[in-house]
């Protein structure tokens, strides 16, 4: 475990802890998608099936369990609480899950590091979460009034994810034989994926105004 | 190669 891997979870954690917050707390998920939210939960339960195969420490498992728990009741919050569902934007949360899940299906069948269920699974999982943010994104271009909390939700995802490319370069220099080239494709391409946000999300910090995307 | 599919990221 190296610095930049501690950091990424962490801000990981926190970006899930901001979102509870949001929900929890306040009873709103506007401006939140539910199509980002239930691809992170397949995301999960497709990757963290080796909790029941492999045990790599307790970190881990717990870290696991955290992300599985958190990101379904997410899900739950809402689809089924009955304050939470209401603030919802259902209309402006359009995009198709399936648009996404099926290339990703067949990108994991054609390219994983072994073709087992459980390898291909894994590789699937990662295609899924490299593009999981895109419903999320979408919905922020078409959200007039960006909240805080939404902002700096979508901030720490995508600080977690460049932190873990720092973590990557890092293990590659110090670790005998650690290479992971799907895992690290995907990062890149995720990471990418926020460059836009970021661009505009330091922006408004640094004008100190509120976070507005252009549409 | 066995270390090949030791994956503990999460």
């Amino acid at each position: 475990m190296n610095i930049f891997r501690l950091a990424g979870d962490m801000t990981h954690l926190a970006s899930v802890l901001v979102l509870l917050l949001k929900i929890h707390t306040i009873k709103s998920c506007a401006g939140i998608s539910l199509k980002t939210q239930e691809l992170y939960a397949i995301t999960f339960a497709t990757r963290y099936l080796d909790l029941f195969t492999d045990y790599i420490s307790f970190y881990n498992t717990v870290m696991k369990i955290i992300f599985l728990g958190s990101s379904f009741s997410i899900v739950w919050y809402m689809r089924r609480h009955k304050v939470v569902r209401r603030s919802y934007d259902r209309d402006q949360d359009t995009f198709r899950h399936f648009f996404l899940i099926l290339p990703c299906l067949l990108l994991a069948t054609f390219i994983n590091e072994k073709l087992t269920a459980k390898e291909v699974l894994w590789a699937f999982s990662l295609y899924l979460e490299a593009v999981a943010i895109l419903p999320q994104l979408v919905l922020l271009q078409r959200t007039r009034n960006i909240d805080n909390l939404t902002g700096q939700y979508v901030f720490l995802l995508g600080a977690y994810r460049a932190l873990y490319i720092l973590n990557w370069i890092y293990r590659y220099f110090t670790e005998a034989r650690y290479v992971h080239w799907i895992t690290w494709i995907c990062g890149v391409v995720q990471t990418l994926l926020y460059a836009d946000f970021f661009y505009y999300y330091f922006q408004s910090w640094k004008k100190n105004v509120k976070l507005e995307l252009p549409a | 190669d066995d270390d090949e599919g030791v994956k503990d990221e999460l």
